[in-house]
């Protein structure tokens, strides 16, 4: 199936 | 800060508590919110609660208050659901809240102290998207849908084209899908659905935390989902007169 994927690949730390 | 009634307190811990063990909430003129993430990086949590969320609210200054969301629970169970809450944060001894719980005709008062933990909580930057697709429903019906389907699957896509909005779910020996028109025939805006999208999209993602963000419902009667195949989806619960909102960014699943 499909594979997870986390969100540091889309957001940055501020 | 004091809350007219704790009710709204309790849905929003009940909102996170699945996702974040522990967070810092940033106190300012404006109000108070917390941004944390889940342990697995997968889904983002955003809380604002404006000062119009309470009955007086006054921070002197800005203060970031350490919260761990399993005494602080444990604290706010003690509270009935109408009783007035008022959260006081000293700036001398910062090792603490307190909590004051009143009732008013039963002449009922409880206090409590939390101890403040040292959080170092990163804050991640969340750019503001176009979206390639925004839906707006009752999230009451949102909720149904993603219980349902969670149990047909552990995947849930959700298309949007111009048949509507459809959401899928495929399991080992069953595949379910439901398909959401929006509806103009109803007049009353909190049962109605609006879809507006630029293209047609689909993105998949985990059931298990779109169950877990669907417990956001007891805090606003729509919710909107906001989709574009460049970003995590946002599901986004405004409350009330401006109270403020809790949003959920969750990171799709990708072939």
């Amino acid at each position: 199936g499909a594979k997870q994927v986390t969100l540091d690949a889309f957001f940055g730390p501020r | 800060a004091r809350l007219p009634r704790s009710a709204v307190l309790k849905k929003i811990l009940d909102s996170v508590k699945d996702l974040v063990k522990e967070t810092n909430w940033d106190c300012n003129e404006e109000g108070m919110s917390m941004q944390a993430l889940d342990t697995g990086r997968i889904v983002l949590v955003e809380v604002m609660l404006r000062e119009a969320a309470f009955e007086s609210y006054a921070c002197e200054v800005p203060m970031t208050l350490g919260i761990d969301m399993e005494p602080f629970g444990k604290v706010l169970r003690c509270a009935g659901g109408d009783e007035k809450v008022t959260i006081k944060a000293s700036r001398n001894d910062q090792d603490h809240i307190e909590l004051v719980f009143e009732n008013e005709e039963k002449e009922r008062m409880s206090a409590f102290e939390l101890k403040l933990m040292d959080i170092d909580g990163e804050h991640m930057a969340v750019p503001d998207a176009e979206w390639g697709a925004e839906i707006s429903m009752p999230s009451s019906e949102f909720k149904k849908i993603v219980m349902d389907l969670a149990e047909i699957g552990s995947d849930l896509t959700i298309a949007v084209s111009k048949l509507g909005v459809t959401f899928t779910a495929q399991g080992n020996n069953c595949k379910g899908s439901m398909v959401l028109q929006p509806s103009t025939a109803v007049d009353k805006k909190s049962e109605q659905v609006a879809i507006s999208f630029t293209e047609p999209l689909e993105m998949t993602f985990a059931a298990p935390y779109m169950k877990m963000i669907t417990k956001a419902a007891a805090l606003s009667s729509t919710v909107t989902l906001s989709l574009d195949e460049a970003c995590p989806i946002c599901v986004r619960y405004e409350m009330e007169d401006n109270a403020g909102h809790i949003k959920y960014y969750l990171a799709p699943k990708e072939d």
